[in-house]
């Protein structure tokens, strides 16, 4: 899944 | 992290500093609207509400703490510096933040990844940073003048947010997951803002003359 909700951006 | 993300996050940082350096060289804010720094400090402190709860690497959590203090500190020197504020233009920096503020947190509280306050909050600092330069661009335009250090300020501005879709395209083509639906969208849209800006950054550059937005 390519949006899986991860959040390693600024 | 891949080297488009990094060189995005300096020239995000790289922006920041010209905006310090000019404040503190010039002693003057002339040409830079409180209110997209204002909304920009809004961004960071409702973004990072993960700062304590979420850690990523290091890296990420010094930038976090980064970009909240140094918004910060650009907002108390325009509205607190006693030499400072008085060059800030007032009468120029017109844009009804307020209703865009307000129309984020509606958009937040209907669009977001799961119903939860630190979820909210983040898709609301995604959605307000998508439009936080408005103020700004507005100001520019409205003055007709743009001083180099104003002009290089907004032009890393918009560098930050073209390599950031430089890095999504990179990693989608090397990572098979990677990030949320509703930054991709907003971050497009707010590389969208700047496209007039380059064009006539583009032009003053070409011509050797002095950056002047149209009305």
């Amino acid at each position: 899944k390519l949006f899986d909700g991860t959040k390693d951006e600024l | 992290m891949n080297i488009f993300r990094f060189a995005g996050d300096m020239t995000h940082l790289i922006s920041i500093l010209i905006l310090l350096l000019k404040i503190y060289a010039t002693k003057s804010c002339a040409g830079i609207s409180l209110k997209t720094q204002e909304l920009y400090a809004l961004v960071f402190l409702t973004r990072y509400l993960d700062l304590f709860t979420d850690y990523v690497s290091l890296y990420n959590t010094v930038m976090k703490i980064v970009f909240i203090a140094s918004s910060l500190a650009i907002v108390w020197c325009m509205r607190r510096h006693p030499l400072v504020r008085r060059s800030y233009d007032k009468d120029l920096d017109t844009f009804r933040h307020q209703y865009v503020v307000l129309a984020c947190f509606v958009l937040a509280l209907l669009l977001n990844e799961k119903f939860t306050i630190q979820e909210v909050f983040w898709a609301f600092s995604i959605y307000l940073e998508a439009v936080a330069i408005l103020p700004q661009l507005v100001l520019l335009q409205r003055s007709g003048n743009v001083d180099n250090l104003t002009g290089q300020y907004v032009l890393f501005l918009g560098a930050y947010r073209g390599l950031y879709i430089i890095n999504w395209i990179y990693r989608y083509f090397t990572e098979d997951h990677f990030t949320r639906w509703i930054a991709c969208v907003s971050g497009l849209v707010q590389t969208g803002l700047y496209a007039d800006f380059f064009y006539y950054y583009y032009l003053s550059w070409k011509t050797n003359t002095k950056l002047k937005l149209p009305a």
